[in-house]
């Protein structure tokens, strides 16, 4: 099983094209692993990111050193993960 | 459960428990369900579209959910509608005019491999699981795998990529499969690809700014169809062509299917609009499905009117 523990979900709100061209850049860096829910388009819709654990110091350098906007989404993704997992299994086991 | 009436609509299920659906729902209206295999996954798994039909030599209105794996409320969806289907026809008016006249096409899970490694490895998994060969990273995009615009922006040649595009136009057999059943059946006039989150409402194209020659009346009916879904719960839609409402996109579903001459071709994304993500609770389930029936309605009702 792929865990998430410590990965988060961010909402990054770019204010114009500048930031949606840096965040593409962004989202191209492999190193990073960046798992991209919504991409950069353009500015009025938000951008969402998973970011593993490793990488979070790294993007959140980045996008603060780039004065782009953002908040976390979801604050561990593996959380929410074992919620939904433990709610379909007290289904099955209610059924 | 031991019959559709008793099956839980408001939980995600497993790909085993999907089937299992689908056979106690053809079971149970043999005269109105059949379930056709359209191919193999890569992983041998069938797939399956449940063939709803009151009638012989029909048109066809295709509706698929699930073609990206993690966006589980879309195949939760799509095993909402196969039972609304068999409930309302004969029931409602305007529902039983339009299986009077066309068929329904429905495939629950587009992406089988996908969606059992969401239960079983990774949540998160969105593409198909076909290896890549040169690659460690597995597996195609099926919503970038069409012939329309294939390889054009908006797609990655990087394996490792959640859009990777695969070596060739429909190189996925779970795209392929479809691609063979529409073309065979020669006869569809409307084709919804429904995928989660966003809330959108979208037409072609996604690979090229050109419109389409009935971007007015796709627009129109887009507009109309989102009116109706908001009328339930004030769900807040916004729709347009792919690439003015969302980003480049190329080799996706439904440019191909416009292309093929399906004019009603639109593309779906559910709820939510980020506060979940792909893990949208499952108590939003049946509201996010019944609503998008009542978008789904104005254009199958819109398609049935304008036959061409």
């Amino acid at each position: 099983l792929k865990a998430f523990e410590g990965d988060k979900v961010l909402r990054i709100l770019a204010k114009n094209e500048d930031q949606i061209s840096l965040l593409q850049d962004l989202t191209e860096m492999d190193q990073l692993q960046l798992d991209i829910w919504k991409e950069p388009t353009h500015p009025t819709l938000p951008v969402d990111i998973h970011v593993p654990f490793e990488s979070l110091q790294s993007v959140k350098a980045f996008l603060e050193a780039n004065e782009i906007e953002h908040y976390i989404m979801i604050n561990d993704l593996q959380a929410l993960i074992d919620e939904e997992r433990h709610e379909m299994q007290s289904t099955r086991f209610i059924e | 459960p031991r019959n559709t009436d008793n099956f839980d609509y408001a939980q995600y299920h497993t790909l085993d428990e999907i089937n299992a659906f689908m056979d106690m729902l053809v079971a149970e209206n043999p005269n109105l369900v059949t379930k056709l295999r359209i191919g193999s996954s890569y992983e041998q798994r069938p797939l399956y579209v449940l063939k709803f039909s009151s009638g012989p030599n029909r048109p066809g209105f295709w509706i698929d959910t699930g073609i990206h794996s993690r966006e589980w409320v879309t195949q939760a969806a799509g095993i909402w509608f196969a039972k609304k289907i068999v409930i309302d026809y004969g029931r409602n008016q305007a529902f039983t005019a339009i299986l009077n006249k066309m068929d329904i096409l429905l495939e629950i899970v587009t992406n089988p491999d996908g969606y059992h490694y969401t239960h079983t490895t990774n949540r998160m998994w969105r593409k198909t699981r076909k290896p890549n060969p040169g690659s460690s990273c597995v597996g195609v995009d099926p919503n970038r795998n069409w012939d329309a615009g294939f390889g054009g922006p908006g797609a990655s040649s990087n394996p490792c990529m959640e859009t990777y595009r695969g070596p060739s136009a429909h190189s996925e057999s779970e795209v392929k499969s479809i691609v063979d059943y529409v073309k065979s059946h020669g006869n569809i006039k409307g084709f919804i690809s429904i995928h989660s989150y966003s809330q959108m409402l979208m037409y072609p194209y996604g690979y090229t700014k050109t419109p389409v020659p009935n971007q007015p009346e796709l627009h129109d009916l887009a507009r109309r169809a989102i009116a109706n879904l908001a009328s339930l719960y004030g769900t807040k839609y916004t729709y347009g062509s792919i690439i003015t409402t969302i980003y480049q996109a190329s080799g996706g579903t439904i440019d191909w299917t416009y292309d093929q001459g399906i004019k009603y071709s639109y593309t779906f994304e559910l709820r939510d609009t980020g506060r979940y993500g792909f893990l949208l609770p499952a108590n939003q389930i049946i509201p996010t499905a019944q609503e998008t029936w009542l978008g789904l309605m104005t254009i199958m009702q819109h398609t049935k009117d304008n036959l061409y």
